[in-house]
């Protein structure tokens, strides 16, 4: 079937890819089977294609629910965040439609001028999502004492953050450290 | 507060607001949430003279097994109080809480993520009375310990034997080579005083496979290991080192018939054998930790995410354009490449975990009825979306330590910590490539049973349809 460059069609071309890879895997033991190969050393042969059959089955999973889960709660949401997490859903599929470009050449009708709408597209959506970068993280609402990072508390107090966790290094506690008196300081003089 | 977070916030088209309730499940929820954070730091459990990662080894530990303590007794006290259920609980043992209190892992998870479980979903009625009670007041301690020295996921694999004797009713629990030692249990070198054990199970010379035992490991009172168990701790690793994980050996331990699991499988007095109706029940509970699992990697991204992007939005960093000022690093299309996608994940896992979490909710509700129908598929399912998010999981935080630069590799920035935490997901519970592989072998039949013209199930139907053109 001809390619459809939207996010359904994506989805679709996702599950193309996981049922392409696990008919040539199946195809693959089979073949090797017919050359006087055991199942399980034609299953051992084949194994690297078929761990990338499984996740390509996980990937098609994650992003049909992603979506179809977004799709059925999104009428409660108010519209300014709809559109920002339609966003983040479009994001998301494009981001790994462009992440498993070859497998899309391989197995569907993509074209080199999808992929390059794709490529638009994904930098398209991470300008629109820049000026609400900190508000879809505030919005996890973690808690600095939960959060425990010096670069990522609330108030953005990084610098001042990073330098009054250094001050609580042990080392920090005396001035001349004894290894000055019992090795470094011999060791300039020649006297180790 | 920094002026440019400020701004970040004061440009936000969208209600933050709504949006944590909308993640939390309600705005009800929020304010639950909000109020357990409250009574667990307002302990000040989480506060350290001086920070952990000064301390020695065995000072980690002994820090982890106080704050653990003090943690799970407090939790205990307000599940009482407010008898929701269990998600105090969930929060504590793979939510924010739960890691911002044991930052390194906790000595107890396995005492709640797999003892308590395997107790209800592999006892019987009887069993359940006689140890759940013990479990959830903490008079007893468990872990679960089943990968050995020498087999980790190939489990059919496992070397420790139980031979009943039908003279005194008793299994003879023996470790019979080096390599059948138990290896990786978290609790079990100090912390646990029972655990339950996976062993392959001899009666009348026959073996029949794997099956479930609880064994009491050390005496209550002294805490010493019990005459022929041979225990300790198996060292320092990559991350989790507050998790106290053990090696476990038997030589000739005894333990009464009724402490084999024998909701599924059964050994009467005699020694006679009772099968089970599926030998894939015995992997019930690992499939419960992988679902869970799922959940846990959408909070350590959703915290390493937020102290990216916050770090981002404060950092300044080069000159592109002469004589104005250098942009926030958020600014740069490549940081936001790093960035973005870390969120997204976050919501795609988040939802993919609720929905996995129902379906293995109907699934074992379908089993408690004797329908197995569906549970191939669960564990398919389980097997790659725990290999799959928690491989993602490591590279989105490795992606946001990158992104924070030389800051990022500090300590402090707790993003090395966190990469830790996420990826020993990826390496317990079964390693990812041998599980993506298990999942390929149900792909795999029900690839041969699509073109042999048969019903498959939801997850896989979409595999008929190409299987059909095939056919044809």
């Amino acid at each position: 079937p001809p390619w459809d460059n939207t996010v359904e069609g994506i989805i679709d071309g996702f599950y193309r890819v996981a049922c392409g890879k696990i008919a040539l895997c199946v195809n693959n033991i089979e073949k090797r089977q017919k050359t006087g190969m055991s199942y399980e050393d034609a299953w051992n042969m084949t194994s690297v294609q078929l761990a990338s059959a499984s996740e390509a089955h996980c990937r098609a999973i994650i992003i049909a629910t992603y979506y179809n889960e977004m799709e059925k709660r999104k009428a409660d949401l108010s519209p300014a965040l709809r559109q920002v997490l339609l966003q983040l859903v479009d994001l998301y599929i494009v981001y790994w439609a462009l992440e498993n470009v070859g497998d899309l050449l391989r197995y569907t009708s993509i074209s080199e001028r999808d992929i390059e709408q794709l490529q638009h597209w994904y930098e398209d959506l991470l300008s629109k999502i820049r000026p609400n970068a900190v508000g879809l993280v505030d919005a996890f609402d973690i808690r600095d004492e939960i959060l425990h990072s010096a670069l990522g508390a609330y108030d953005g107090r990084v610098y001042e953050r990073l330098m009054a966790e250094a001050l609580k290094s042990p080392l920090n506690a005396e001035p001349v450290n004894r290894t000055f008196h019992t090795h470094l300081k011999p060791f300039m003089q020649g006297k180790l | 507060v920094n002026v440019d977070l400020q701004n970040e916030r004061n440009k936000c088209t969208f209600n933050v607001t709504e949006l944590t309730n909308f993640i939390d499940g309600s705005a009800e929820k929020t304010l639950e949430r909000h109020n357990r954070e409250e009574k667990v730091l307002s302990q000040g459990i989480h506060i350290e003279e001086v920070p952990s990662e000064y301390l020695s080894h065995k000072e980690k530990y002994e820090l982890a097994v106080k704050k653990a303590c003090l943690l799970f007794k407090l939790i205990r006290y307000m599940q009482e109080e407010e008898n929701t259920g269990m998600d105090n609980y969930r929060e504590v043992l793979g939510g924010f809480l739960g890691s911002a209190i044991l930052q390194d892992g906790s000595p107890l998870t396995l005492h709640y993520v797999m003892f308590i479980p395997t107790l209800m979903g592999q006892g019987t009625v009887e069993q359940q009375a006689y140890w759940i009670g013990r479990s959830w007041s903490c008079s007893i301690i468990g872990t679960y310990a089943q990968t050995e020295l020498g087999h980790g996921t190939f489990i059919r694999g496992l070397e420790t034997t139980a031979t009943y004797d039908p003279k005194t009713k008793e299994f003879i629990l023996n470790s019979p080579t080096l390599t059948s030692y138990k290896w990786w249990p978290g609790g079990l070198a100090h912390t646990a005083n029972f655990c339950i054990v996976v062993a392959q199970l001899y009666t009348k010379g026959q073996c029949h496979g794997i099956h479930p035992f609880v064994v009491q490991l050390r005496d209550e009172e002294t805490h010493m290991p019990l005459p022929g168990i041979k225990i300790g701790e198996i060292g320092a690793k990559l991350g989790m080192n507050g998790t106290n994980n053990g090696f476990l050996g038997f030589e000739n331990v005894r333990i009464p018939r009724e402490h084999m699991l024998m909701k599924n499988s059964k050994v009467l007095e005699d020694g006679t054998y009772v099968n089970s109706p599926s030998s894939k029940l015995t992997y019930s509970t690992m499939m419960f930790v992988r679902v869970v699992l799922v959940n846990d990697m959408c909070n350590y991204m959703a915290k390493a995410v937020t102290i990216a992007t916050r770090y981002s939005a404060v950092r300044r960093q080069s000159q592109p354009k002469p004589n104005e000022p250098e942009p926030q690093i958020l600014d740069y299309l490549t940081q936001q490449h790093k960035l973005f996608i870390g969120i997204a994940t976050v919501h795609a896992f988040r939802l993919s975990a609720s929905w996995i979490w129902e379906m293995y909710n109907n699934v074992t509700a379908e089993l408690e009825s004797g329908d197995l129908e569906r549970l191939p598929e669960l564990h398919a399912l389980s097997c790659c979306l725990k290999a799959v998010t928690t491989a993602d999981a490591a590279q989105c935080v490795e992606k946001c330590r990158l992104s924070c630069g030389g800051h990022g590799y500090m300590l402090s920035s707790n993003l090395p910590l966190t990469y830790g935490l996420v990826t020993a997901a990826s390496t317990y519970e079964g390693e990812n490539t041998v599980l993506l592989l298990q999942t390929a072998r149900y792909l795999v039949k029900a690839w041969q049973q699509a073109i042999g013209g048969n019903q498959l199930t939801p997850t896989v139907s979409y595999i008929a349809k190409v299987a059909a053109g095939r056919r044809s």
